[in-house]
């Protein structure tokens, strides 16, 4: 916080000791790598329309690429996962408080769009550009 | 980018869906897509002009470079004539973030029609989604060559935006663009309809159509068919239709469900 110096100077030896508890729950949590689950990453999936029975409407594409991000952003953080300085402050903080503070989220770091052509109710043609639609890459925030 | 991810088509393992799971796919599809309901045209060919000049659009969007381990899907054009997508459409397109072709909604081919030197065309733009502006909009009609004419003939085609129309008085028109054919010209005539389109997009009651007028270079007006003009649905893949290229105002959000 900018503001706030006074509560910043208020018990000041506390939040020390709780940031050495979650060091400590960090070096023992990267001691059993055995029991984390796999790390955040991309994952293939195939809209297909074709499939969904559209193409009677959809003209083109036949389908994409889409891709979704998922796994745990637990410790340690390391540079495949992408993971932003906020996700290892947040991986911290986790770790001091894990019931009300949840660990970094696996999202798209980077999106990119595709273009949708298909006919309306009135047998007019639309070509649509959707962003944001296929993921790129995904990380830990 | 636009390009790189659009007709991928990987290797990805399949699984079958389960009719549930398909229905709740395709509603969530239909939410990111941004549509109420899946459209149900009641003419789906992909052979009239206008399908055939978006798809060119589209596919103008869709080459880019192709990473490797991935087949790409390419719909594939027929080989009629093709309304030809120009560098100044390209432009329009990047400025776009949809692009839509209205079909005419006068039907052309009834026989009284052909007895009038003047054209109707109407098109339906009360569909367009809240926060679009129209950054250009075109009316395109196909040419065809003449064959028995002289070689340096020529024509004069207007075309007008409809004021006012009722049925006692004259019709009052505006004209939008005149201008000179060859008749030896064979492919699209576009006209320029950006102020129009914005006319109607925000006012629909005054949304009253397009005339076409065609004069001979003794000033008589004359049937438009005698020009090469297509002005019917026949040959499919030359009939004229309206395309207007579309910004967003502002972002939109997808609504909760």
């Amino acid at each position: 916080s900018a503001h706030g110096h006074k509560g910043r100077h208020y018990n000041r030896s506390k939040p020390q000791r709780t940031v050495q508890d979650a060091l400590r729950a960090v070096e023992a949590a990267a001691d059993n790598p055995g029991i984390s689950k796999e790390g955040c990453k991309k994952h293939e999936l195939y809209v297909s329309f074709r499939d969904l029975g559209w193409q009677d409407w959809i003209i083109a594409p036949e389908g994409y690429a889409a891709y979704y991000c998922e796994g745990e952003c637990a410790f340690p953080l390391n540079s495949y996962m992408n993971a932003t300085n906020h996700a290892i402050v947040q991986t911290l903080v986790h770790f001091i408080n894990p019931d009300t503070v949840p660990k970094p989220c696996c999202a798209p770091t980077q999106l990119h769009g595709i273009s949708v052509l298909y006919f309306d109710d009135s047998s007019n043609v639309i070509l649509k550009k959707y962003r944001n639609m296929v993921v790129r890459a995904c990380g830990c925030h | 980018n636009f390009s790189v991810d659009n007709e991928v088509r990987s290797s990805f393992i399949q699984r079958r869906l389960r009719s549930q799971e398909r229905r709740e796919m395709q509603r969530e599809i239909l939410s990111i897509l941004g549509l109420p309901h899946r459209p149900r045209p009641h003419v789906h060919t992909k052979h009239n002009a206008a399908p055939m000049f978006m798809l060119d659009l589209y596919n103008t969007i869709s080459t880019g470079p192709e990473p490797s381990g991935f087949s790409y899907y390419k719909p594939v054009l027929p080989s009629q004539v093709s309304p030809m997508v120009t560098p100044q459409d390209s432009r329009f397109l990047d400025d776009a973030d949809m692009v839509m072709s209205f079909v005419n909604l006068v039907d052309q081919d009834q026989d009284l029609l052909y007895l009038q030197h003047r054209r109707e065309f109407r098109f339906d733009l009360s569909r367009i989604p809240e926060g679009e502006a129209v950054t250009a909009a075109e009316f395109r009609i196909y040419k065809d060559l003449i064959q028995k004419s002289y070689d340096n003939e020529t024509f004069i085609v207007s075309v007008y935006q409809v004021l006012q129309e009722s049925p006692n008085s004259e019709v009052e028109l505006l004209l939008l663009e005149q201008r000179e054919v060859w008749a030896a010209e064979e492919g699209w005539l576009a006209f320029d309809l950006t102020a129009t389109g914005n006319l109607w997009l925000g006012n629909p009651e005054q949304n009253l159509g397009l005339h076409l007028v065609l004069e001979d270079r003794h000033g008589q007006r004359t049937n438009p068919r005698v020009a090469g003009l297509v002005t019917g649905s026949r040959p499919q893949d030359k009939q004229p239709f309206m395309v207007a290229f579309f910004r967003a105002n502002e972002v939109r959000f997808r609504s909760i469900r």
